[in-house]
Protein backbone atom coordinates (compact mmCIF):
# COMPACT_ATOMS: atom_id res chain seq x y z
CA UNK A 1 0.00 0.00 0.00
CA UNK A 2 2.98 3.02 0.93
CA UNK A 3 5.58 1.15 -0.94
CA UNK A 4 6.22 4.07 -3.30
CA UNK A 5 6.27 6.61 -0.66
CA UNK A 6 8.68 4.52 1.45
CA UNK A 7 10.88 3.70 -1.09
CA UNK A 8 11.04 7.88 -1.25
CA UNK A 9 11.12 8.38 2.14
CA UNK A 10 14.04 9.74 4.36
CA UNK A 11 13.08 7.15 7.16
CA UNK A 12 13.26 4.34 4.34
CA UNK A 13 16.03 1.64 4.76
CA UNK A 14 19.20 3.36 4.26
CA UNK A 15 22.53 1.13 5.08
CA UNK A 16 21.06 -2.36 6.57
CA UNK A 17 24.66 -3.58 6.34
CA UNK A 18 25.69 -1.27 9.34
CA UNK A 19 22.13 -2.25 11.16
CA UNK A 20 22.93 -5.94 10.85
CA UNK A 21 26.75 -5.05 12.18
CA UNK A 22 24.81 -3.38 15.03
CA UNK A 23 22.35 -6.23 16.13
CA UNK A 24 21.68 -10.05 15.86
CA UNK A 25 20.77 -9.96 12.31
CA UNK A 26 22.37 -10.65 8.76
CA UNK A 27 21.74 -8.38 6.09
CA UNK A 28 19.18 -10.10 4.29
CA UNK A 29 17.51 -10.63 7.82
CA UNK A 30 16.93 -6.79 8.18
CA UNK A 31 15.62 -6.54 4.29
CA UNK A 32 12.86 -9.09 4.98
CA UNK A 33 12.61 -7.57 8.46
CA UNK A 34 12.18 -3.69 6.80
CA UNK A 35 8.82 -5.78 4.20
CA UNK A 36 7.26 -6.78 7.61
CA UNK A 37 7.77 -2.85 8.79
CA UNK A 38 6.14 -2.04 6.17
CA UNK A 39 3.20 -3.84 5.85
CA UNK A 40 2.80 -3.23 9.71
CA UNK A 41 3.25 0.78 9.42
CA UNK A 42 1.11 1.01 6.86
CA UNK A 43 -1.73 -0.61 8.68
CA UNK A 44 -3.90 2.29 10.61
CA UNK A 45 -1.65 5.70 9.98
CA UNK A 46 0.51 5.27 6.57
CA UNK A 47 3.24 7.10 7.69
CA UNK A 48 6.38 5.39 7.61
CA UNK A 49 6.57 4.88 11.24
CA UNK A 50 4.75 2.28 13.44
CA UNK A 51 2.43 3.96 15.66
CA UNK A 52 0.72 2.27 18.74
CA UNK A 53 -2.10 1.92 17.09
CA UNK A 54 -0.54 0.02 13.95
CA UNK A 55 1.58 -2.01 16.63
CA UNK A 56 -1.70 -3.17 18.14
CA UNK A 57 -3.46 -3.87 14.83
CA UNK A 58 -0.34 -6.22 14.10
CA UNK A 59 -0.57 -8.19 17.80
CA UNK A 60 -4.13 -8.34 18.13
CA UNK A 61 -5.74 -8.22 14.12
CA UNK A 62 -7.84 -5.89 15.69
CA UNK A 63 -7.62 -2.02 17.28
CA UNK A 64 -10.43 -1.95 19.44
CA UNK A 65 -8.37 -4.39 22.40
CA UNK A 66 -6.28 -2.79 25.12
CA UNK A 67 -3.01 -4.40 26.54
CA UNK A 68 -1.11 -3.53 29.35
CA UNK A 69 1.83 -5.27 27.83
CA UNK A 70 1.51 -4.33 24.24
CA UNK A 71 1.80 -0.59 25.63
CA UNK A 72 4.81 -1.24 27.53
CA UNK A 73 6.63 -3.71 24.67
CA UNK A 74 5.87 -0.38 22.59
CA UNK A 75 7.23 1.51 24.94
CA UNK A 76 10.20 -0.05 25.37
CA UNK A 77 10.54 -0.49 21.88
CA UNK A 78 9.89 3.06 21.24
CA UNK A 79 13.78 4.19 22.38
CA UNK A 80 13.26 8.21 21.15
CA UNK A 81 9.81 8.31 22.77
CA UNK A 82 8.12 9.95 20.36
CA UNK A 83 5.11 7.80 20.04
CA UNK A 84 6.41 6.16 16.83
CA UNK A 85 8.98 3.51 15.80
CA UNK A 86 10.92 4.09 12.92
CA UNK A 87 12.17 0.82 11.45
CA UNK A 88 16.23 1.66 12.75
CA UNK A 89 14.14 1.28 16.86
CA UNK A 90 11.87 -1.98 15.58
CA UNK A 91 14.89 -3.47 14.25
CA UNK A 92 16.93 -2.97 17.04
CA UNK A 93 14.30 -3.51 20.08
CA UNK A 94 13.42 -7.05 17.38
CA UNK A 95 17.22 -7.85 17.70
CA UNK A 96 17.00 -8.95 21.27
CA UNK A 97 14.18 -11.79 20.41
CA UNK A 98 16.34 -13.26 17.67
CA UNK A 99 17.10 -16.90 18.96
CA UNK A 100 20.99 -15.99 18.72
CA UNK A 101 20.78 -13.19 20.77
CA UNK A 102 22.58 -13.16 24.04
CA UNK A 103 20.54 -13.84 27.07
CA UNK A 104 22.06 -11.62 28.79
CA UNK A 105 20.16 -8.92 26.79
CA UNK A 106 16.96 -11.18 26.88
CA UNK A 107 17.70 -10.99 31.23
CA UNK A 108 17.85 -6.91 30.66
CA UNK A 109 14.98 -6.37 28.36
CA UNK A 110 12.49 -8.86 30.16
CA UNK A 111 13.67 -6.70 33.42
CA UNK A 112 12.79 -3.42 32.09
CA UNK A 113 9.49 -5.01 30.78
CA UNK A 114 8.24 -5.96 33.96
CA UNK A 115 9.47 -2.79 35.82
CA UNK A 116 6.59 -1.03 34.89
CA UNK A 117 7.50 2.26 37.37
CA UNK A 118 11.04 1.69 36.21
CA UNK A 119 12.50 2.20 39.72
CA UNK A 120 15.22 -0.41 39.16
CA UNK A 121 13.32 -2.84 41.14
CA UNK A 122 9.70 -5.03 40.60
CA UNK A 123 7.67 -4.33 43.41
CA UNK A 124 4.80 -6.76 44.86
CA UNK A 125 2.14 -4.72 43.51
CA UNK A 126 3.41 -4.25 40.01
CA UNK A 127 3.59 -8.51 39.67
CA UNK A 128 -0.44 -7.98 41.59
CA UNK A 129 -1.22 -5.42 38.81
CA UNK A 130 0.32 -7.82 35.75
CA UNK A 131 -1.12 -10.73 37.31
CA UNK A 132 -4.34 -9.61 37.48
CA UNK A 133 -4.08 -7.75 33.78
CA UNK A 134 -3.04 -11.15 32.15
CA UNK A 135 -5.66 -12.87 34.14
CA UNK A 136 -7.68 -10.07 32.48
CA UNK A 137 -6.42 -10.23 28.74
CA UNK A 138 -7.16 -13.48 28.81
CA UNK A 139 -10.69 -14.08 30.23
CA UNK A 140 -9.93 -16.20 33.12
CA UNK A 141 -10.97 -15.28 36.62
CA UNK A 142 -8.96 -16.57 39.58
CA UNK A 143 -10.00 -15.90 43.18
CA UNK A 144 -8.01 -12.88 44.74
CA UNK A 145 -6.73 -15.63 47.71
CA UNK A 146 -5.32 -17.69 44.79
CA UNK A 147 -3.76 -14.66 43.39
CA UNK A 148 -2.58 -13.59 46.43
CA UNK A 149 -0.65 -16.93 46.93
CA UNK A 150 0.43 -17.57 43.62
CA UNK A 151 2.56 -13.67 44.35
CA UNK A 152 3.73 -15.10 47.97
CA UNK A 153 5.54 -18.13 46.48
CA UNK A 154 6.86 -16.02 43.52
CA UNK A 155 8.31 -13.26 46.09
CA UNK A 156 9.30 -16.75 48.34
CA UNK A 157 11.41 -18.22 45.36
CA UNK A 158 12.75 -14.61 43.73
CA UNK A 159 13.29 -12.55 46.45
CA UNK A 160 16.01 -13.84 48.33
CA UNK A 161 17.21 -10.53 50.22
CA UNK A 162 13.45 -10.30 51.72
CA UNK A 163 12.83 -6.46 51.17
CA UNK A 164 9.67 -7.27 49.28
CA UNK A 165 10.72 -6.27 45.67
CA UNK A 166 12.93 -7.76 43.28
CA UNK A 167 15.86 -6.22 41.64
CA UNK A 168 18.06 -6.90 39.17
CA UNK A 169 20.40 -8.91 40.83
CA UNK A 170 17.31 -11.10 41.75
CA UNK A 171 15.31 -12.03 38.21
CA UNK A 172 18.45 -12.43 36.99
CA UNK A 173 18.75 -15.67 39.36
CA UNK A 174 15.42 -16.06 39.06
CA UNK A 175 15.31 -16.73 34.77
CA UNK A 176 18.42 -18.74 35.38
CA UNK A 177 16.79 -20.96 37.74
CA UNK A 178 14.03 -21.26 35.89
CA UNK A 179 14.48 -20.49 31.58
CA UNK A 180 10.92 -21.05 30.73
CA UNK A 181 10.61 -17.34 32.72
CA UNK A 182 12.26 -16.24 28.89
CA UNK A 183 10.38 -18.09 26.80
CA UNK A 184 8.39 -15.57 25.19
CA UNK A 185 11.81 -13.49 24.79
CA UNK A 186 13.11 -15.42 21.47
CA UNK A 187 10.81 -15.47 18.35
CA UNK A 188 11.84 -18.51 16.34
CA UNK A 189 10.00 -16.19 13.59
CA UNK A 190 13.18 -14.29 13.54
CA UNK A 191 15.09 -17.49 12.15
CA UNK A 192 12.67 -17.68 9.15
CA UNK A 193 11.96 -14.36 8.32
CA UNK A 194 14.05 -14.05 5.26
CA UNK A 195 11.31 -17.11 3.95
CA UNK A 196 7.84 -15.27 5.10
CA UNK A 197 8.62 -11.94 3.78
CA UNK A 198 10.98 -13.39 0.24
CA UNK A 199 10.13 -10.03 -1.62
CA UNK A 200 13.01 -8.75 -0.10
CA UNK A 201 15.54 -9.87 -2.60
CA UNK A 202 13.17 -7.29 -5.20
CA UNK A 203 14.80 -4.27 -2.93
CA UNK A 204 17.85 -5.49 -1.89
CA UNK A 205 20.81 -2.90 -1.80
CA UNK A 206 23.20 -6.04 -1.60
CA UNK A 207 24.50 -8.71 -4.03
CA UNK A 208 24.39 -12.55 -2.07
CA UNK B 1 -2.61 -26.48 39.45
CA UNK B 2 -2.25 -22.44 39.45
CA UNK B 3 -1.35 -21.92 42.84
CA UNK B 4 2.01 -23.35 42.22
CA UNK B 5 2.32 -21.58 39.22
CA UNK B 6 5.17 -19.00 39.02
CA UNK B 7 3.83 -15.38 38.72
CA UNK B 8 5.63 -14.30 35.88
CA UNK B 9 5.24 -17.64 34.36
CA UNK B 10 1.24 -16.82 34.06
CA UNK B 11 2.39 -13.19 32.98
CA UNK B 12 4.87 -14.45 30.11
CA UNK B 13 1.62 -16.53 28.31
CA UNK B 14 -0.21 -12.41 28.25
CA UNK B 15 -0.90 -12.40 24.67
CA UNK B 16 0.33 -8.63 24.57
CA UNK B 17 3.41 -10.72 25.09
CA UNK B 18 3.07 -12.97 22.53
CA UNK B 19 4.96 -10.90 19.57
CA UNK B 20 5.08 -13.86 17.26
CA UNK B 21 1.58 -12.75 16.11
CA UNK B 22 3.45 -9.31 14.19
CA UNK B 23 4.65 -11.91 11.69
CA UNK B 24 1.22 -13.46 11.25
CA UNK B 25 -0.10 -12.81 7.52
Amino acid sequence: CCEIELQNNPRGLREPQILARETNFSVSEIEALYELFKKISCAVIDDGLINKEDFQLALFKTNKRKSLFADRVFDLFDINHNGALGFEEFARALSVFHPSAPVEDKIEFSFKLYDLKQQGYIERQEVKQMVVATLAESGMDLADEIVESIIDKTFEDADTKHDGRIDKEEWRNLVLRHPSLLKNMTLQYLMDITTAFPSFVFHSQVDD
Amino acid sequence: RPSLMNAFELISTSQGLNLSTLFEK
